[in-house]
């Protein structure tokens, strides 16, 4: 990726990067549609021999030789007997290799993004310009292809999983889950695989899903999955419409092509020209050709729109948002002169084309610009949130990350836009989607594992969570693209992952299977559900050995409560690690408490003398005088002067 | 053929510690077990897990999912569910 390394904080000179030797040895698996191993990102240079203990392997078939593996990509296999059950068996193999080459682009993406190597110039036909770095350039790949083009079945999901653990992988990256809403745990595959993954010390990092902005739409939502939501950097690709009446409205895109002419064309709106939604095929060619067409966000492909203006005569594009996606900007490499503009843009776009007698528009397009966005990071609007649909006690997401207009790696097979009529073929793409900021967790994490190879998986979780970020790059609260308001934990969990703190957290909250199973218990799932997650037969005193009052009681990095008229008071311990440079350290708790909800926190001071010494503290959330409805939010601070160990509180009233 | 009873595939969740010595792997066990089923339609193993679960994944009528159930070593059986790209 271009710039998100710099956004990151992440430098050659300081912080994670150096003290972490850029994840070196260190094994990300990523399970994806495959990958494209000639891009440069996967170079192996400077890299040293593979690791003694790697066990994986790469498959070889005709357009995989062996030559495709190097000592960047270390494992690559492919998973279709689940695919091939469902869709039938896969004959046309020009069309769909049965090998972990990667024909869809997605795999190239996110690998590239976690683990991919120093590339100059990288670019998306001019845009994004810059060095493209992966999060740990110095990690190794293994690739395991389990997405195909009808889909990614939980039977090869769990098979390469199964194979992954195996093979010695320390990080699995999953930007795949459920569309929508989260499944029970015992009934989805990918949280019963990931509890294996746990056992076996494997750290599974997931995509929070793009369901938002509705709520209760965040899935990958175990407590063992370290899940992730998507937010823009600053960084952007203006492209303009000036109006007939010379108002000028911004809007992003990624167009590369001709420009338009240099006067203002006829302005269209879609939907009076058969599609509102610009369907290919739907618009008439007489209504549309040699104008600008506004096309309503929705319904097809962003960039599918164009195509079919394109294939109905007409010279540009402005893809107009709803209310569903607000303010979010997707910048897209439209293959005619487009730009896409927020809801209110588009609504005096709309108005202006109802009430003008000869409505005109051209598009500017200003190419990228850095620095100068409004605020950064926001949360997409896409990006799915909480609060948590199965388990209201644990708070989902867990963090967010780069996932807005993420320049990586691209197939070699399909054009960026996806589109048949794209004959283009490029190195890098740009796309967005809680996909793409999942990798960047990945990679950090991988970074985290090679700084602190003693840490247990969720020792890295919670200090990735207790060092995130809530203000924005302005000293505001992060905006939420969704709503166009302040964002919430609900939203963006414990905030933007800050990976130079996550190198020094202070204080860790720590968590074994052992507490996973209590937490099974803590939720009523019986001894034979519990044993799907272990494994084994668990007997009738499996929740006797191992309980927690609630599930809240999970030593969680974050607090997630839920208050009603019948229970007004909750009460919570949680478990802090002194994981500090000093044995000795005294940390004092400073409590950010809500309106209408009172926070006490006992005791208020943990005082450590031993690195590794634990201390554990209660904390007591109290119904106040005057709440009895909504979301309230607020947080619990523990410093000892050089440490800010901060966990995110969301108080809901049920 | 019972077209709503048409072979799906199954993800089934075993108790791995309980397989009986006779089997030599799992692999065999678990085949053992879907061969063993009332068979209106041919079953096929898929995969066999290990690490990331216990179990196996196999092509199986509805109503051969519903008696796995009663086998004393299945712990779930699930229908395999497709999942999508982020």
């Amino acid at each position: 990726t271009t710039h998100t390394p710099n956004f990151l904080g992440l430098a050659d000179s300081f912080g994670l990067w150096p003290n972490s030797d850029y994840a070196d040895d260190v094994v990300i698996g990523v399970l994806d549609t495959g990958i494209w191993p000639e891009r440069p990102s996967f170079s192996d240079s400077g890299i040293g021999p593979i690791p003694t203990r790697w066990k994986g392997t790469c498959v070889t078939t005709a357009d995989f030789p062996s030559s495709a593996c190097n000592r960047k990509i270390i494992g690559a296999r492919a998973y279709f007997n689940g695919y091939e059950s469902h869709i039938g068996r896969l004959m046309d193999e020009t069309a769909e290799a049965k090998s972990p080459r990667d024909t869809e682009g997605h795999g190239t993406h996110t690998a590239s993004t976690a683990a991919g190597a120093v590339v100059a110039n990288a670019s998306f036909f001019s845009y994004a310009q810059g060095e493209a770095r992966g999060m740990a350039t110095k990690a190794r790949i293994a690739v395991y292809k389990i997405c195909w083009s009808s889909g990614c079945f939980d039977s090869d999901i769990l098979a390469a999983m199964d194979q992954a653990i195996a093979d010695g992988v320390d990080i699995i990256s999953l930007s795949v889950g459920a569309g929508g809403r989260a499944p029970p745990y015992d009934r989805d595959s990918i949280a019963i695989g990931a509890f294996g993954a746990a056992q076996h010390g494997v750290l599974v990092s997931a995509s929070a899903g793009n369901s938002g902005p509705n709520p209760f739409t965040a899935t990958n939502i175990a407590p063992w999955i370290l899940t992730v939501g998507a937010s823009t950097i600053d960084r952007e690709f203006p492209a303009d419409v000036v109006l007939g009446d010379n108002r000028v409205i911004s809007g992003v895109s990624l167009y590369s092509g001709e420009p338009l002419v240099d006067y203002k064309l006829p302005l269209v709106h879609g939907g009076d020209c058969g599609s509102r939604y610009c369907y290919e095929g739907a618009l008439q060619p007489s209504k549309v050709q040699g104008k600008i067409v506004v096309c309503d966000r929705g319904g097809n492909a962003r960039v599918a729109k164009g195509g079919a203006v394109k294939l109905a005569g007409g010279l540009g594009m402005i893809l107009a948002n709803t209310e569903e996606s607000g303010e979010e900007l997707l910048a897209d490499g439209h293959l005619i002169p487009a730009t896409e503009v927020g809801e209110i843009a588009a609504n005096q776009i709309r108005e202006y084309i109802r009430l003008s007698q000869y409505p005109t528009a051209t598009i500017v397009f200003r190419g990228t610009v850095i620095g100068s966005s409004p605020s950064s990071p926001r949360v997409a609007a896409f990006s799915s949130r909480g609060p948590n649909s199965l388990t209201p006690e644990i708070l989902k997401p867990d963090v967010i990350a780069p996932g807005v207009n993420i320049l990586a790696g691209w197939t070699g097979a399909t054009a960026p836009t996806d589109l048949d009529i794209d004959p283009r073929r490029v190195e890098f793409n740009i796309i967005s989607g809680t996909s793409m900021s999942c990798p960047h967790v990945s990679g950090i994490a991988a970074l985290l594992r090679k700084a602190y190879p003693n840490w247990s998986i969720a020792a890295i979780k919670s200090a990735l969570i207790t060092t995130a970020y809530t203000l924005d790059n302005a000293g505001k609260k992060i905006n939420d693209l969704g709503t166009g308001e302040e964002s919430t934990p609900f939203v963006h969990g414990a905030g933007h992952v800050d990976p130079n703190r996550a190198l020094n957290p202070g204080l860790v909250y720590d968590l074994n299977v052992n507490d996973y199973v209590a937490f099974l218990c803590s939720i009523g799932y019986s001894p034979r559900q519990i044993a799907v997650f272990v494994g084994k037969p668990t007997g009738s005193d499996i929740c006797t050995r191992n309980s927690l009052a609630s599930p809240g009681d999970l030593n969680y990095p974050s607090f997630s409560v839920v208050l009603s008229s019948d229970q007004g008071l909750v009460k919570y311990k949680r478990i802090a690690t002194n994981v500090g440079a000093d044995a000795d350290a005294v940390y004092e708790v400073t409590v950010n408490a809500p309106a209408g909800v009172e926070i006490s926190v006992e005791p208020r001071k943990l005082v450590f003398s031993a690195e590794n010494q634990t201390q554990s503290y209660e904390v007591t959330f109290k119904r106040g005088v005057g709440y009895d409805s909504g979301e309230r939010y607020g947080s619990i601070e523990w410093t000892d002067g050089r440490h800010l160990v901060r966990s995110p509180v969301a108080v809901r009233w049920s | 053929p019972d077209l709503s009873d048409r072979p799906k595939t199954f993800i089934v969740h075993v108790s791995k510690s309980q397989k009986p010595s006779l089997f030599s792997s799992h692999r065999s066990w678990y085949t053992s077990i879907i061969q063993n089923l009332p068979s209106p339609h041919p079953t096929k193993l898929l995969y066999t897990y290990d690490r990331s679960v216990h179990g196996f994944s196999a092509t199986l009528t509805s109503s051969q999912a519903t008696q796995l159930l009663s086998h004393p070593s299945v712990l779930s059986v699930t229908p395999d569910q497709p999942r999508q790209l982020h």
